[in-house]
């Protein structure tokens, strides 16, 4: 479904540039749940901005559905990622000035669509936030913020969900709500997800976790229990 | 060193208002420290901003160092909390156009001192980001940024340090530094922090932890084991 093969990362020139990815060769299959772990800035954040078309390799190749992203051209970039990519970011990046159910939605409008309301209901629901969906990110706590984040990226049922510490700032319970339905977005609508955690916890409910370090990848557990 | 009586705290009017402190007393004991758990949503930001003078109450009282904020102008408050205060924002809060250092350095400098040299490097060094105070925080990345933010709330040493998840984007080593610089700031200078944690194993490096839920402490604990 995704994959990056030699990626390379460098930000920066001179003596501060910063390798951030060193050589990353990694295969998302399809229908899988791929945990990623690391110590902080190890190279997780930019995997996923690089591997979902937000940013370029310096070297190496990145995919999505077959096609190799450093070939296509802005615009069409924009249409692959909006209709086959959803991202939850580690700094949430909602809009400020649209309220919750207009950021969820977003992504489907832009592509002149509507969402199915029976799993936008099923989403927000479990996920706790359908009576604060009429509120800015201004009016809402930390976790319902990141509550929104990451039904804006489940709503429209994209290929590949990448997600970025999605329980970061939530209590046991929310997050446990969050697992499942990414548990339940692979197991019954075969998509694909990757997801950046620290959380022993959250990363045993994938299939297989992948450990990075020094913007290298060192390691790797099939069903992992925690 | 920091108290709440009677805190009652309402956003919005009407139908839609929120009664995000529903009725809290709280004494934060001169150099204890205090963790404050609850659900997404429960009103832990909101009570953090409101002790710190952040934000004001609806009803009742704030204190910090006796002095009751409600009764302060703009200018005294200000004052009061860029010199007893030290706070670490949910959202981290950085100042996007300044480097590492110089966020960590400005409540110092707004007041017209210099940092304790001795300590803010043992502080950015325990920390594991000295080698990344010259960037921004758009260079950074997201467990870096909260370092930051974690620093510029110690190295000041302020009497009260208010710690809304502070560990919530980082991985258990740096976070398990986050936490014991903390306890030290509290054991060898006196210092009195509360911090609000969704991870019992934070928790349960306090001296007591408090259950928020709908706005009212329901619950505590005395020397919590995890
Ligand atoms: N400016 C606002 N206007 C309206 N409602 C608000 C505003 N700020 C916060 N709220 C609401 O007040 C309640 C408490 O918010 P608060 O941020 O204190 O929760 P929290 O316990 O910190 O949650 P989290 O664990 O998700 O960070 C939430 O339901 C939130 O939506
Ligand atoms: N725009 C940039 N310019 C320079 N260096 C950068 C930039 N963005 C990230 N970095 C650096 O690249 C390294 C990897 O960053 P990245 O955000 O991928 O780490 P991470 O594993 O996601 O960390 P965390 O767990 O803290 O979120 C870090 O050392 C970071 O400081
Ligand atoms: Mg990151
Ligand atoms: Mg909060």
């Amino acid at each position: 479904a995704a994959s990056v093969s030699g990626a390379v990362k460098v930000y920066g020139k001179g003596n501060t540039s910063v390798r951030a990815l060193d050589g990353v060769d990694l295969v998302l299959p399809r229908g899988g749940f791929t945990a990623v772990m690391g110590p902080s800035g190890s190279g997780k954040s930019t995997l996923m901005h690089c591997m979902a078309g937000l940013d370029t390799l310096t070297e190496g190749s990145a995919q999505i559905g077959g096609e190799r992203l450093e070939t296509l051209k802005d615009a069409a970039l924009t249409k692959l990622r909006r209709r086959k990519v959803g991202f939850i970011f580690q700094a949430f990046n909602l809009i400020q000035t649209l309220t919750g159910r207009e950021n969820i939605e977003l992504p489907l409008r832009l592509d002149g669509e509507k969402p199915d309301a029976k799993w936008f209901h099923e989403v927000v629901s479990r996920l706790g936030i359908e009576d604060r969906l009429d509120h800015t990110p201004t009016e809402l706590s930390g976790g319902q913020i990141q509550r929104v984040a990451v039904a804006r990226a489940l709503v429209s049922r994209p290929d590949v969900i990448f997600a970025d510490e999605p329980t970061g700032n939530l209590d046991t319970t929310s997050g446990a709500e969050v697992l499942a339905l990414m548990r339940a977005a692979v197991d019954e609508y075969g998509q694909t997800i990757v997801m950046v955690t620290h959380d022993p916890n959250s990363a045993s409910v994938a299939d297989r976790v992948l450990f990075l370090f020094d913007g290298r990848i060192v390691d790797s557990i099939e069903e992992p229990t925690a």
